[in-house]
């Protein structure tokens, strides 16, 4: 049992460092556990340095560094059982425009295995899908789709301005 | 193996028929607060077949069904069917495409009683079979290829021995 | 004690409908008791009918829709005990473009009588200010901050383009 | 009465004096993350002394305390200075300006000990003095005046009970 356990870790671990760098820009990251030798009788620590500063527990990082950490630990345990499909809804929500961006490319070059559909309001991850659907509420309560929409369609707020195809 | 179709009827705020194709690659869904792009999510779910209807937000299943919104009838039942593309058979069925379909009914005779069907290609299922035959295509309610809205902040939020707790279940 | 608290209730909720209905264009929300003869044998529900919708327990709304009620709460409970300044810190991140401008809109319109001061990303938000200051990080992990910024200056990623005066 | 100016000194990321002046009306303050927006707010609350410094995300004050970053020497003390116009005379001190100072300074005998110093308008003082000066101004920590990032998500995910204790704490 602990043997399966340090070797699933290992094996997070790894992709969990690597994609890190790839989402932060020369930051670095990684997984601890805190009790290696019996590793169910302590927690896993996630600690984090981004570029330019020290290394930092996941509690002293901004909101958008969390939050970023925590997307990269979900795309190291996603990328240790491979799936056919992923959905990701507004996990870009606390991201600035340049990690919006990095996040959905990506999710762009993990999109030629695996199919991804993710939910997001946010512009810098529309202008990287293949296809964009825009969904909206009619005045009866009940959600419409408006199928393939461009990015050109989409306003600020979201709202889609002409219904396409 | 890709999703090819979701087709929704009643459920949440899908208070009418509506099919949504996919293609395979990346597909953004974009729309204001609350015009529905989670219940597109929650659908999935649904008929994947989580161990909770909290992952659902709903109290109880039937509180997935279409309530008429402002000035409509409420629905009697919701239905929702995954059609996948199984050319490369990776679903142990014998068929190019694979429809999974789940239904919910409210009793007619009592309104707190409810029944859950489930389909596999029309023929009648259970959720034991829909869970061997998506084991084998690595898509599962639990598994964190299904990222819902709040994930992040959970996984943030949460105490270092539940973070542990992650890798005992993949373990 | 109890009828302190059905007091404060009272009016916190007499607030709380009034905001959330400028925070939803035409929605209606209210604060119940569980246990209105014992408050404190019970908690506090918040019901929320956004516009066109049934009324729903906070737990069933959306993301969006969720923040806003929160938001509409918090400015409640401000509203009753008014202060001269306020920090509002990204709390539109959860919001599309119009709901964000909604609520940048209702602190514009509370500023004339208090300082507001909001952390936010979103351009809806900045738009309304009377002042904007720019943060970024220097290479040496050194917050720098750029004084006041044009609207036009801040790129869609949020960042500084041209340090102003 | 409102906030004028904010000077930090060694205070987290701002490992430069650095002196932010606030207007009258409605300010934003945008930037990409980690760049140091919360910080400020952090500052603001070292200030007013909340009961607990997890509220300032450190495990201890010191945490507070500039670290050097990738390339400097750490700093021994963070100060943080908040200057209020008082023209109205609403904080209870006969002068058009009051400036709170607070000060933590790593002992130099044992680095574990640090000693915490507060000052009005320069002259020595303590944490009831703040309390009862920002009292009079209805500026505290505990209010919820000052909404810090994840409080949002905070109160949508907190319990029917708790939610009913905020009105508690109020009444
Ligand atoms: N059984 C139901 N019948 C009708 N409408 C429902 C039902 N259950 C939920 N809804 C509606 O669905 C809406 C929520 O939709 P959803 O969570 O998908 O929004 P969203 O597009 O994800 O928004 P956000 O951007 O805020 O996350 C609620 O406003 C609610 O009114
Ligand atoms: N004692 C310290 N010394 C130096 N830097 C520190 C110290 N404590 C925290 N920091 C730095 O402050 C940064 C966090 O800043 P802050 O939380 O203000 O970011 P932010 O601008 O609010 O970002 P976001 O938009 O993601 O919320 C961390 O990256 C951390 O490196
Ligand atoms: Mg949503
Ligand atoms: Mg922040």
């Amino acid at each position: 049992k602990t043997t399966g356990l340090l070797k699933v870790f290992e094996a997070i671990n790894i992709n969990f460092q690597r994609i890190f760098a790839q989402l932060s820009i020369h930051g670095e990251a990684e997984l601890q556990l805190e009790n290696p030798k019996k590793p169910f009788e302590g927690g896993l620590n996630i600690k984090a340095r981004p570029k330019d500063k020290k290394v930092l527990r996941l509690e002293s990082l901004s909101g958008g560094e969390k939050s970023l950490t925590a997307l990269a630990f979900i795309f190291a345990i996603q990328q240790y059982q491979p799936s056919p499909f992923y959905l990701l809804d507004e996990v870009d929500m606390f991201l600035d425009g340049v990690n919006a961006q990095l996040v959905a490319e990506n999710v762009k070059a993990n999109s030629t295995t695996a199919q991804f559909v993710m939910v997001s309001l946010r512009h810098a991850t529309l202008k990287q899908a293949d296809h964009i659907y825009g969904v909206t509420m009619q005045s009866n309560g009940i959600t419409d789709v408006v199928g393939h929409v461009n990015l050109s369609d989409v306003g600020k707020e979201g709202h889609i301005t002409r219904g396409a195809g | 193996m890709h999703l090819v179709e979701i087709h929704l009827e009643n459920f949440k705020s899908f208070g009418r028929k509506t099919i949504l194709p996919f293609e395979p690659g990346f597909t953004a869904i974009t729309g204001p607060n609350g015009s529905g792009k989670s219940n597109i999510g929650d659908a999935i779910l649904f008929v994947l077949g989580p161990k909770s209807s909290k992952a659902l937000r709903a109290g109880k299943l039937t509180d997935l069904i279409y309530n008429g919104g402002n000035n409509r009838k409420p629905a009697s039942y919701c239905k929702v069917t995954l059609v996948f593309d199984n050319k490369d058979r990776i679903i142990p069925i014998d068929d190019d495409v694979v429809r999974l379909t789940r239904l919910v009914k409210i009793s007619p005779a009592d309104k707190e009683q409810y029944y859950s069907y489930f389909y596999v290609n029309g023929r009648s299922s259970n959720l034991a079979e829909f869970d061997t035959l998506l084991a084998h295509a690595r898509i599962s309610a639990e598994g964190y290829n299904l990222v819902q809205q709040g994930d992040i902040t959970r996984i943030v939020s949460m105490s270092k021995i539940d973070r542990r707790r992650i890798l005992d279940g993949i373990a």
